[in-house]
């Protein structure tokens, strides 16, 4: 199949049928329609240089290939009354569930990163970027501890002359709970369900770190590398965590993208509470 | 209730930027870790007791609308509780459990519910100040029939899908994932009934939805 399309309602993703990565995302309620793709970055911890990564410094040296991926991505599809939902699996420790709901415009992104092989002796960073063609240029928003978003801008300080020394690690900047850019027409945000580090190192990316496994440490009183050797018990060797998030992702409008992008954050954070009783008749 | 203090209490020890950053040995973090769990465990049945005293009051009469859903106390104004009792003579003095590892489609109670036929009440709390439609996934044994409906007893479609084996590494093939859309007043909760037994005649069986591999060109 050249491409494969899931859609419920207003929400349509198309994916590539060589490839198997997303190619396209539309929002029928505001006619927007737009190229888009998701994939993950891993980022090699540098522990050289006199300073290593570690658990207060992100400080990447390159990226590596995705680890242990065929050059093509299998897909499941799942179609269903309430919800469609295509699979992909990126790596054996490395997937990704895209859901569209029938009564719903935005998407869920619902990641499962880890264990993180570290056999080559580097630690990494995953990150995860949705990449777009909004002509975002070199803007991004971020959220302030939920509350309004600040503006940020590649490579730039707004009050002294940065000298760029980390092109990647410093343009991250704290997220708790959204990650937006727009032009003039549309406008793609990411809803978080936890606090992480984010960017938009390109024009119309939104990039988010999902995981890390640090195999050195930082020198900023840890004294430990943040690699989860013991993950739970003192002498067993664990093959490492694993972390599992839901990602709201909402496309719509410049002007309807802030109200939509607001309604999506506030259920992040107040997720549902559900409880269950035996029922005895 | 003391009970909240013990959640205070490790909240405001992970507020210290360690923990919210995670810059601490392995061992602090799983200590903060533990004092999150024993505080979130704490709460949530101290919430349960809520529910239970909410609803229950409501089958003995104590007001609610007849639309099964459920406001707060005072606010309620007709008699919900035939609605409940319309149920076919529930009995509902059951406690009420919570499942934090839904978000990796795993609850021994639903599980098990499901396994054994047992009909289950879902009670689902919105914390936000509007209404809000949204959606519940519970993991149920493979192969149950099974039917939804709201708390005044109205089918409500739900769709049973095969859960990705990376979401229960070794434990996803004989579990699958329930879910069904939910309306919820705001700061409010909303009752739902998942049948697997003595299954009304109206009832709208939960549909299983396609899943096909596709291997790139």
């Amino acid at each position: 199949e050249a491409s494969i399309k899931i859609s419920d309602g207003n929400i349509g993703l198309t994916f590539d049928g060589s490839s198997g990565l997303m190619r396209g995302m539309e929002n029928q309620k505001y006619g927007i329609q737009m190229e888009s793709s998701i994939d993950f970055l891993v980022y090699n911890s540098s522990n050289g240089q006199g300073q290593n990564s570690g658990a207060y410094i992100f400080r990447p040296e390159g990226t590596l290939p995705l680890l242990n991926r065929g050059d093509k991505l299998n897909l499941t599809v799942v179609e269903g009354p309430l919800f469609s939902e295509m699979r992909q699996t990126f790596a054996p420790w490395l997937h990704l569930s895209t859901r569209v709901y029938g009564n719903r415009d935005w998407a869920e992104l619902m990641w499962r990163v880890g264990p993180i092989p570290f056999a080559d002796n580097l630690g990494k960073e995953i990150s995860m970027r949705v990449s777009s063609s909004v002509s975002s240029g070199d803007e991004f928003y971020t959220d302030s501890n939920g509350r309004d978003m600040l503006k940020r801008v590649v490579n730039y300080r707004p009050t002294w002359d940065l000298q760029v020394s980390e092109p990647v690690a410093g343009n991250y900047y704290p997220l708790t709970a959204a990650l937006a850019i727009h032009d003039d027409k549309s406008e793609m945000a990411v809803l978080l369900d936890r606090a992480c580090g984010g960017t938009s190192l390109n024009s119309g990316d939104l990039e988010f770190m999902v995981h890390r496994r640090i195999l050195a440490d930082d020198a900023r009183g840890v004294g430990e590398a943040l690699n989860e050797t013991e993950c739970g018990c003192r002498d067993c060797h664990c093959a490492g965590l694993r972390v599992a998030g839901t990602t709201g992702l909402v496309l719509a409008s410049a002007t309807d993208g802030p109200g939509l992008r607001r309604q999506v954050q506030a259920r992040k954070e107040s997720p549902l509470v559900t409880a269950f009783r035996a029922i005895t008749s | 209730s003391d009970v909240l203090d013990e959640l205070e209490n490790a909240v405001s020890i992970v507020l210290h930027h360690d923990a919210i950053t995670g810059t601490a040995k392995q061992a602090v973090a799983d200590d903060y870790a533990k004092r999150l769990y024993k505080g979130g465990e704490g709460a949530a049945s101290l919430l349960n007791q809520g529910f239970k005293e909410i609803i229950d009051s409501k089958v003995r009469g104590r007001g609610g609308d007849d639309d099964g859903v459920i406001r707060p106390v005072e606010e309620s104004s007709v008699n919900d509780g035939d609605v409940l009792q319309r149920a076919e003579g529930l009995d509902l003095d059951n406690d009420f459990v919570q499942c934090p590892l839904l978000n990796i489609s795993t609850c021994a109670f639903t599980e098990t519910s499901s396994r054994s036929k047992q009909n289950m009440q879902v009670v689902v709390y919105n914390n936000l100040a509007q209404a809000r439609d949204d959606f519940v996934h519970l993991p149920i044994g493979k192969e149950s029939s099974v039917a939804v409906f709201d708390g005044a007893m109205n089918p409500v479609a739900s769709q049973i899908t095969g859960l990705d084996p990376s979401v229960r590494p070794g434990s996803s093939e004989d579990v699958e994932d329930l879910g069904f859309a939910v309306q919820i007043p705001p700061k409010g909760l909303a009752v739902y009934y998942v049948l697997f037994q003595n299954i009304p005649q109206n009832a709208t069986l939960a549909q299983r939805s396609k899943t096909r591999a596709v291997s790139p060109n």
